[in-house]
């Protein structure tokens, strides 16, 4: 199982 | 100028032993509405955003917003020489190098102020969209620290599942495996402290890091209640609020099948 990273749902402002 | 006065002293010692070991540094940005911050665990899978509105403290002036870089474990530190009881004053100016934190104990006998260093820390922003989420869970705050912590002796991994009924944190590893499930509570049943609450649309099941909900559960003295929000494949948000005054949410990204 991999631990995915908040940035991959969350977009940069 | 900042100027911002808490009573309750002891709720900035909570807060920042809530936050100090998931995130080491931090910008604090202060407004006329209050202070938030958001940050980021090193290895970007969570996020602890604070909120705390001007309302909640006892006295609050911010003529200018300004960013306040800290290092928590640093400011822990200096919280640590405040009395449980003591009012805490924190002060900047405009464009501060320092945060000057005043401590004064309840009978005013003893008067202490500490000056912090501040640092330039730079970081990513990240918006995060208003949702409304599938489940949101509302249970007492020791109970989901304990089964946190329970379950965390036992594997890496925590599944929970959310369905009307209740709320399942499932784990497995090396020795076995094991299953807690909380059930909603009726209406008859004691303190609205006490209860759990489930608000759902649709079942959701997720899988999460035990090691980070661990982390979150440091924010268990703030608050009596903890608020889950769940959405099929985003991260959870853990939510404590704090009485008065605002809260500490946590987001923690899912764990995916390869």
């Amino acid at each position: 199982m991999t631990q995915s990273k908040l940035s991959a749902f969350f977009r940069s402002s | 100028m900042f100027e911002a006065r808490l009573t309750e002293g002891s709720l900035l010692k909570k807060i920042i032993e809530a936050i100090k070991d998931l995130v080491q540094e931090a910008n604090v940005d202060c407004s006329e509405e209050g202070l938030t911050m958001q940050a980021m665990d090193a290895s970007h899978v969570s996020l602890c955003s604070l909120n705390m509105r001007h309302g909640g403290f006892d006295h609050y002036r911010c003529d200018r917003s300004i960013s306040l870089g800290l290092n928590l474990a640093n400011l822990g530190k200096i919280l640590k020489c405040a009395g449980n009881d003591d009012v805490v004053t924190l002060k900047a100016e405009d464009e501060p190098d320092t945060l000057t934190l005043m401590f004064e104990s309840p009978n005013q006998e003893r008067i202490s102020d500490f000056e912090l260093k501040l640092m330039d820390i730079e970081t990513e922003h990240l918006g995060i969209p208003n949702e409304e989420y599938k489940c949101t869970i509302s249970m007492p705050s020791g109970e989901f620290q304990r089964i946190v912590r329970d379950l965390a002796v036992i594997g890496e991994t925590c599944i929970i599942t959310c369905t009307k009924e209740g709320v399942k944190f499932s784990v497995s590893g090396d020795l076995g495996n094991g299953n807690v499930t909380v059930r909603q509570s009726s209406a008859a049943d004691g303190d609205e402290k006490d209860q759990v609450k489930i608000q759902m649309e649709e079942p959701v099941t997720l899988n999460f890091a035990l090691r980070y909900l661990g982390f979150f559960t440091k924010a268990t003295p703030l608050g009596s209640t903890v608020k889950l929000h769940m959405s099929p494949d985003v991260p959870i948000v853990v939510e404590y609020p704090i009485d008065g005054i605002g809260s500490i949410s946590y987001f923690l990204a899912p764990k995916i099948d390869e």
